[in-house]
């Protein structure tokens, strides 16, 4: 299969191919997409390669046919459900990002135990109480869930979905879950992008 | 200097060393922090190296000496002025995000052009018309910003920034932004760990 910091490139190819499709084009090289992103057109052509796309000599790859292949190799062309919990300012950024939604992700139900919250609708998702939760990820047959609850709730809340059947988490706490080896975790960590732009800055300063 | 995927994974470490000084440890060893995060202990020890702090045989590191040495790596016992631009979803998440300001980030500043917002306070910051945001990033002296504005006006924003004296780009929006080369770019991409995430749960359906 793919390395992982192939599949993390993926995106940036797809946004990149999308705008050509906007602006009409009916091919693009490797090339082009190398040199928007200050990447080595070899490294693109063989991301691109695990998608299956087969690209034309001179002319490059066909667009609308890029496109497809890179949505069904990220699954972005299926529908995933999911359910969030801890409604609070992250959680809410994440339910009103459009993006997910067009890449399949289809978040069906918020939990939080904020009494203000539950009941509540934000950005078309309804917000229920934490009691709710494990019976209605039960009934609902939801597999993933996007965890943006203080770390300190973020173990025991993670039990509680798998307790219900969740399978996969995206952890955007800056907790390490323990979980069986069944569950998948990924975690989101907007603090390791800050300790490498702290480093950076630093050296600027330096210099 | 450190490589990037060392700088990257410091906070980690920081996150359960302050925890250790919670539960009234003195020391803690290497092993211990590579169980925690399922890494390699000969890993840990390495990146810890960078840091310059020094363990003693089998008792490890000084838990005190150890934060004081990651936060002084990383600059984050320096305090770092930095704006906002684009006070919607994300931007007032992050506005609101506590754990920054402990590691010296000090938003001063927020810009966006909604009428709406402009004038107003949130989670202790002023956010101003975009009209404003030359003048101030050049009265304020800033050199940080955070972008977290709609695709189709960053590169615009960014180089209102640049001009007005902005030295490095916290950048959270998809788009890959042209910079003079002095400017330092640190892209925060949640589609990616989406990528990531979406080709595992992949993998565990096809299981
Ligand atoms: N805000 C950010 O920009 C940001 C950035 C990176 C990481 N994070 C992480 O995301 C998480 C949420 O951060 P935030 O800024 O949204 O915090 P927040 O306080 O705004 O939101 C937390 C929400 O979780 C709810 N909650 C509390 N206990 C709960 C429980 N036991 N079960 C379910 N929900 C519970 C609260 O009612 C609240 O609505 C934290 O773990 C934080 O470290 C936030
Ligand atoms: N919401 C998320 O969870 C999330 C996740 C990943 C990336 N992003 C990226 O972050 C950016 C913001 O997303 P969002 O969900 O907060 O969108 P949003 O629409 O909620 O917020 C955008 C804000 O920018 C302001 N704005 C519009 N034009 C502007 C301009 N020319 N200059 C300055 N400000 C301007 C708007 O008034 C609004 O307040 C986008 O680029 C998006 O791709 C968002």
């Amino acid at each position: 299969p793919a390395s992982l910091p192939t599949v993390k490139r993926l995106p940036s190819y797809l946004h990149i191919v999308e705008a050509a499709l906007r602006e009409g084009k009916e091919y693009i090289s490797g090339t082009v997409i190398a040199d928007e992103l200050e990447l080595e057109p070899i490294q693109v052509r063989k991301d691109l390669a695990v998608t299956g796309i087969v690209g034309t000599p001179r002319r490059g790859f066909p667009v609308r046919e890029l496109i497809e292949c890179i949505n069904s190799f990220l699954r972005w062309n299926q529908q995933t459900d999911a359910v969030l919990v801890g409604a609070g300012n992250l959680g809410t950024a994440l339910l009103g990002y459009g993006e997910f939604r067009k890449h399949g992700l289809n978040i069906v139900a918020a939990f939080d135990p904020d009494k203000k919250k539950a009941g509540t609708h934000m950005n078309g998702v309804q917000v229920h109480s934490l009691h709710q939760m494990q019976d209605r990820v039960q009934a609902l047959g939801v597999r993933l869930a996007i965890l943006t609850v203080p770390g300190e709730h973020a173990q025991v809340v993670s039990d509680l979905l798998i307790q219900a059947g969740i399978q996969a988490i995206w952890n955007f706490t800056n907790v390490k879950l323990k979980v069986p080896p069944h569950v998948i975790v990924q975690k989101e960590d907007l603090s390791s992008g800050y300790a490498v732009l702290s480093v950076k800055v630093g050296i600027q300063n330096a210099q």
